[in-house]
């Protein structure tokens, strides 16, 4: 009998596996809130991959979204070209700096920008580790939530019953119903090509017992 | 009438218990695995931590470069000022048109009122803006101001989900290591691993 579980020694199972159910459901409220929204995106950088509704966006929210059009104009252009060099040497060399440190942030913007985006990309592989543990193992918690002693017998057959004691069981057919832990009767019904001499029976009663109660569960 | 003996029932409930059992352990190695997996992912996010910090120093570095030439050349933005006003005045109706144009075609919504606004705007706006590339600069630290944020809701979405899932692996059998047949530790002496999702700073504080 492994419970409960002697390799971790002698506290009891609800005891162990009560929180967890909870503790799961928190965690993934706490990591999918944030994720699931509409309005979690990502600032884009420039004019070449902004895409149409951020510069619609940008128009309509402060008209700046017109001047990335300037390249479409030659006489905006003619204003990006202007040297002032002759009146003003120490003006070009100033503007040249301002350039230079510009495309360096924009370069280090794009670059944190992939990272954000690893780091969003991480976030949601945490997030599916989670809805898997909880696939995994809510089942077992709910059911620790559902023990309310400690009765030796994880899974309890109360009945059985066959076509000839009980007419509703189709003919061939075992009914068994039992308990898992403190749960609800479960009833499985097992075919007749599984009968109650079979060896696997009662492993085939249990898998059907604990699809049914994780079915349950899920719905 | 029952259809079997209650010492049958028994050997029954016995059978089927040791099929739970093993489902149950199946499901405790799956929860290991799944927790490997998460620690591995959770030092994933702490390089790409890292990663994003050097990465805004240097971001940040630029950005201060940047506003500091710009508040050089607004200093002594009257040089050239004649030249550029005098394209700035040819430069504004192609801007107009040109905007509107893909604003009709391309936003579909309310360009009359757009059009006003943008009126407004070039003429309170400086060729200076241009020629110092002032769009790009401002674009710019409305993304940093968006990226700071971005990072900040995240970060304190995995902070709550970590402080959870501590005390889900930390406080339950996860921080004993399964007892050999021999000898048998009682629980609270087992040493407390480092916890799950921080450093052992973590439990210092």
């Amino acid at each position: 009998n492994i419970m409960p579980f002697p390799m971790f020694g002698p506290p009891n199972f609800p005891d162990m596996f009560q929180s967890f159910f909870d503790m799961i459901h928190q965690a993934q409220q706490a990591m999918d809130v944030q994720f699931h929204r509409p309005s979690f995106h990502f600032p884009e950088l420039s004019a070449e991959n902004n895409d149409s509704r951020s510069v619609c966006k940008e128009i309509r929210h402060n008209s700046t979204g017109c001047l990335k059009m300037k390249d479409q104009c030659a006489k905006c252009q003619e204003i990006l070209s202007v040297d002032c060099s002759a009146t003003n040497p120490a003006q070009n060399q100033l503007r040249q700096e301002l350039n230079s440190s510009l495309q360096l942030a924009e370069k280090f913007t794009e670059l944190y920008d992939e990272l954000l985006q690893s780091y969003q990309q991480n976030m949601f592989n945490t997030s599916a580790l989670l809805k898997q543990l909880d696939e995994q193992f809510s089942w077992v918690s709910q059911l620790a939530n559902l023990t309310q002693n400690e009765d030796q017998y994880s899974l309890h057959v109360t009945t059985v019953a066959s076509h000839s004691s009980d007419s509703s069981v189709p003919n061939g057919f075992t009914k068994v119903v039992l308990k898992l832990f403190d749960s609800d009767p479960i009833t499985v019904t097992v075919p007749a090509d599984v009968s109650r001499n079979n060896p696997k029976f009662m492993e085939t009663v249990a898998e059907k017992a604990l699809q049914e109660y994780r079915q349950h569960l899920r719905e | 009438e029952q259809e079997v003996s209650e010492r049958e029932l028994q050997e029954m409930s016995t059978e089927g218990t040791k099929y739970v059992n093993k489902e149950v352990k199946n499901s405790l190695k799956e929860l290991k695995q799944i927790k490997t997996l998460m620690e591995h992912k959770n030092d994933e996010r702490k390089s790409l931590l890292g990663n994003l910090e050097e990465a805004r120093k240097k971001k940040e570095e630029a950005l201060t470069d940047t506003k500091d030439a710009e508040m050089k050349l607004k200093a002594s933005q009257e040089v050239c000022n004649e030249t550029m006003m005098a394209l700035w005045e040819e430069c504004k109706p192609c801007l107009k048109q040109t905007c509107m144009k893909f604003y009709a075609r391309v936003c579909r919504s309310g360009s009359g009122l757009v059009g006003r606004q943008l009126e407004e705007f070039l003429n309170q706006s400086s060729p200076f803006y241009l020629w110092i590339n002032g769009d790009r600069i401002d674009s710019l630290l409305e993304n940093d101001r968006q990226q700071n944020h971005v990072l900040d809701a995240m970060e304190d979405r995995f902070n709550r989900v970590s402080s959870i899932m501590d005390d889900l692996f930390q406080d339950s059998f996860f921080s004993r290591e399964p007892l050999d047949t021999f000898h048998f530790s009682p629980f609270g002496s087992s040493p407390r691993r480092p916890s799950f999702f921080h450093s052992k700073s973590r439990l210092a504080r």
